[in-house]
C-alpha cells in the first residue's frame, strides 16, 4: 500500500510538471499549493541529515523535495505570464498559521525536528485547498489537471491502507497521520466524486452552476 | 523505535 501510494504521489507530480512543460503553460494551476507543498517537503524531510533508511527512502525524499521546487520555478519563474494569478486567491496564512500552533500544541515531543515534522504533517492534509479553491472558483478544470488531483488525492488514500495493514501487522501507528491523513483524503471527496462521474466518462471537470 | 518508523515513510 505505501509503494502504491509513493508511486501514485510520485505520478502525480510528474503528470504535474509533463502538463506544465508540454502545454507550456501553467493556466489552472495553484502556484500557492505548490509553495506549501514545498513547505511541507522541506520541514518533512530534514530527517534526511540525521536519520538514514534506505536507498528508495533517500531517493524518493530528494525527488520529492526537488520537484516540487522545480514546479515553483516554472510556475514563478519560466511560466510566469501563464499563471493564473487572479484566480489563485486563497489566503494561505489562514493554513499556514493554524498548522504551526497546532504544531506547536499537539506533537510526540517539544524539538525542532518533531514540532516541524508534525507541522509539516499537518500542513500537507490542507496545503490542496488553494488549489480546489481555483477550481471551485473557475468552475472548471482540464482534464489533466484533474489526472493530476486525482492520483494525489490516492497517495494519502492508499497510506491509510498502508497505516491499518501497520497496526494490525507491527502494532506500529501514529495518531497524528493518522488523524492528518484522514482530513486529508475527506477534502479529496467531493472532488473524487466529479472525477468518477464526470472526467472517467470523457467529460470536462466541470462544476455544477 | 517510534521515530524510526516514521522516517520510514514519505
Amino acid at each position: 500500500f505505501r509503494l502504491l501510494g509513493d508511486l501514485s504521489h510520485v505520478i502525480a507530480i510528474i503528470i504535474l510538471l509533463l502538463k506544465i512543460w508540454k502545454t507550456r503553460s501553467c493556466a489552472g494551476i495553484s502556484g500557492k499549493s505548490q509553495i506549501l507543498f514545498a513547505t511541507v517537503f522541506a520541514t518533512r524531510y530534514l530527517d534526511l541529515l540525521t536519520t538514514f533508511v534506505s536507498i528508495y527512502n533517500t531517493l524518493m525524499k530528494w525527488m520529492f523535495l526537488t520537484t516540487s521546487f522545480a514546479t515553483i520555478y516554472l510556475i514563478y519563474f519560466k511560466f510566469r505570464a501563464t499563471y493564473d494569478k487572479n484566480h489563485d486567491t486563497f489566503r494561505i496564512e489562514f493554513l499556514i498559521i493554524p498548522s504551526l500552533i497546532l504544531a506547536l500544541l499537539i506533537n510526540h515531543e517539544f524539538t525542532v525536528f518533531e514540532v516541524l515534522w508534525t507541522y509539516s504533517i499537518y500542513l500537507e492534509s490542507v496545503a490542496i485547498l488553494p488549489q480546489l479553491f481555483m477550481v471551485s472558483k473557475t468552475g472548471e478544470a482540464e482534464s489533466i489537471t484533474s489526472h493530476y488531483l486525482f492520483a494525489l488525492g490516492c497517495y494519502r488514500g492508499l497510506y491509510i491502507l498502508n497505516w491499518i495493514y501497520r497496526y494490525v501487522t507491527e502494532d506500529f501507528h501514529d495518531l497524528i497521520a493518522i488523524v492528518a491523513g484522514i482530513v486529508q483524503t475527506v477534502l479529496y471527496c467531493d472532488f473524487f466524486y466529479l472525477y468518477v462521474t464526470k472526467v472517467l466518462k470523457g467529460k470536462k471537470l466541470q462544476l455544477p452552476a | 523505535n517510534h521515530s524510526r518508523n516514521k522516517h520510514d515513510e514519505l
